[in-house]
């Protein structure tokens, strides 16, 4: 009861940019996986490379991130990924499920 | 010590978009009733922002990675393991459980039987007139018919003169006075299609939302620093006809300004259409006397950007997509018998009646996930809940990877 409430969700992607299969590739297309947790106060995700084959995602492959702070930014709509220090989320992210 | 029964309702799509979450533009009277008597889990999400992922894992109570489905061809039993699902569980404890419109992800998602018999008792039933739900349906200004996005219809003039979730409606409240009087405990799973595209719906409805009245999203363009993996273009949208003839730039759109407007009116109508439906079978419900020893379940698969971001679909990370309703009816726990004879959960016809106002009985604001539901409800029946999973447990047949949340329903929230 007194750990920090976080969710976990996830999206996967075919490529790096849109392209027509984006919104719901198949398993053999699956380049990409999007891992967020989301708290209270922030949404972070991380766009990691994944296998589809072995299912194993590859935490040193990072496409990219997504930070948003809910108190200024409800709607999340300003990634300030690039600001931060990523050690203490990265460390977070070790945790997920 | 007597076993509750379960209904549990899920609606296909459905963001936070109710009154008991604080929006002011729909219209939601029978489920902001239910959430008057229920405990009420303002942040819930859900575990990947599309149906099948999402039901299979919320049915499972197992993460996607645990299910490893990610897209709609394959069926855990055989792909990942052989796990318990949530109406299994309850079958196994001697209920009778049944499914009625769409609750597993049809087709191989679910081994093409909706996980009958494992799941369910009796087959699982599917509204005859879906099968129209994408042909062209929809009556265009020049009298010919499309296969629209925006499709609000003479309900009479249509297939059967009746549309899938009033049929499901139907044959849920004839199942629920066939059981009420049985003394097995029921778990009923009933699927809502809506508010899930294309917006088929009676066209009554959209006079609860004026054109006039309505506005964009408050953030309606594709953020300058969202990474582009991030962003979903939608294509189930561009697909249908209407869309088509506005000839929209891929990936990024935009959608004119006064289309926007109307998918959000014809969303919204979607819902309060989809609102009445729960108040029949609520209503229903309580007319049998089984308000008293029934647990509700109300909830989505996941929610869906209404032009929040530029998008126009659920497919991504954005709360709009994983922000879910999640409401417990428990009685003698969130609310109390009404020695008075009150009715508990008498039908509001928002046509008919455009005033009401109801207060949410307790809410929860802490992050709660929705493979934290199987656990929860287990317990809250009175049965036992699945132990918590290994790290890695594929092996594993009954075990959940969610919270069982029935100390929140005793215990003031804190932190």
């Amino acid at each position: 009861e007194n750990e920090e409430a976080i969710s976990f969700s996830q999206y996967p992607r075919p490529a790096d940019a849109p392209q027509v299969n984006s919104d719901l590739p198949d398993l053999k297309d699956i380049k990409i996986m999007g891992y967020s947790l989301r708290s209270w106060d922030y949404r972070y995700t991380l766009w990691l490379g994944f296998n589809p084959k072995t299912f194993q995602v590859n935490v040193s492959d990072v496409h990219a991130g997504e930070l948003y702070m809910l108190a200024d930014d409800p709607g999340q709509d300003n990634n300030i990924y690039s600001d931060i220090d990523h050690r203490v989320m990265m460390k977070k992210m070790a945790g997920l499920p | 010590k007597e076993r509750r029964n379960v209904l549990f309702i899920m609606a296909d799509d459905l963001r936070t978009s109710l009154g008991c979450y604080g929006d002011s533009v729909v219209k939601s009277p029978n489920i902001d009733q239910l959430a008057s008597k229920s405990q009420v889990f303002l942040n819930a999400y859900v575990q990947q922002a599309v149906c099948a992922p999402s039901r299979t894992s919320m049915l499972t109570s197992r993460r996607p990675d645990t299910t490893r489905l990610y897209d709609f061809n394959s069926y855990w039993r055989v792909h990942s393991g052989n796990y318990t699902t949530l109406p299994q569980y309850f079958k196994s404890k001697g209920y009778f459980t049944t499914s009625v419109g769409k609750v597993f992800h049809p087709g191989i998602a679910s081994n093409h039987s909706d996980d009958y018999p494992y799941s369910w008792s009796i087959p699982a039933y599917h509204p005859a007139s879906f099968r129209f739900e994408k042909e062209k349906m929809c009556k265009g200004e020049d009298g010919k018919l499309y296969a629209n996005l925006l499709c609000a219809v003479n309900v009479t003039e249509q297939p059967g003169g009746t549309l899938p979730d009033m049929e499901s409606t139907d044959e849920a409240v004839r199942l629920l006075k066939k059981l009420a009087n049985d003394s097995v405990p029921f778990f009923m799973a009933v699927g809502f299609h809506k508010p899930h595209i294309p917006f088929r719906i009676p066209q009554e409805y959209l006079s609860l939302y004026p054109i006039d009245q309505m506005t964009l999203a408050p953030d309606p363009d594709v953020p300058k620093l969202l990474p582009p993996v991030a962003y979903n273009p939608w294509m189930d949208v561009r697909k249908r006809d209407d869309v088509q003839k506005l000839n929209i730039s891929f990936p990024y759109g935009p959608i004119p300004k006064d289309f926007q407007v109307r998918i959000r009116q014809h969303y919204y109508a979607a819902v309060s259409y989809m609102d009445t439906q729960v108040g029949r079978l609520l209503s229903t419900l309580d007319d049998l006397g089984l308000a008293d020893n029934t647990i509700v379940v109300f909830t989505s698969d996941h929610g869906w950007s209404l032009g929040e971001h530029g998008e126009w679909a659920k497919y991504s990370n954005f709360d709009v997509s994983t922000r879910v309703p999640l409401i417990f009816y428990v009685p003698g726990v969130t609310t109390f018998h009404d020695w008075m004879g009150k009715s508990t959960f008498p039908f509001i016809d928002i046509l008919a009646q455009s005033k009401y106002s109801f207060h949410n009985a307790k809410v929860r604001k802490n992050v709660v996930e929705l493979v934290d539901v199987f656990p929860t409800v287990s317990c809250m029946a009175g049965l036992r809940a699945p132990k918590s999973c290994s790290d890695v447990s594929f092996q594993e047949e009954l075990c959940t990877e969610g919270d069982n949340l029935a100390y929140t329903f005793q215990h003031r929230e804190r932190g």
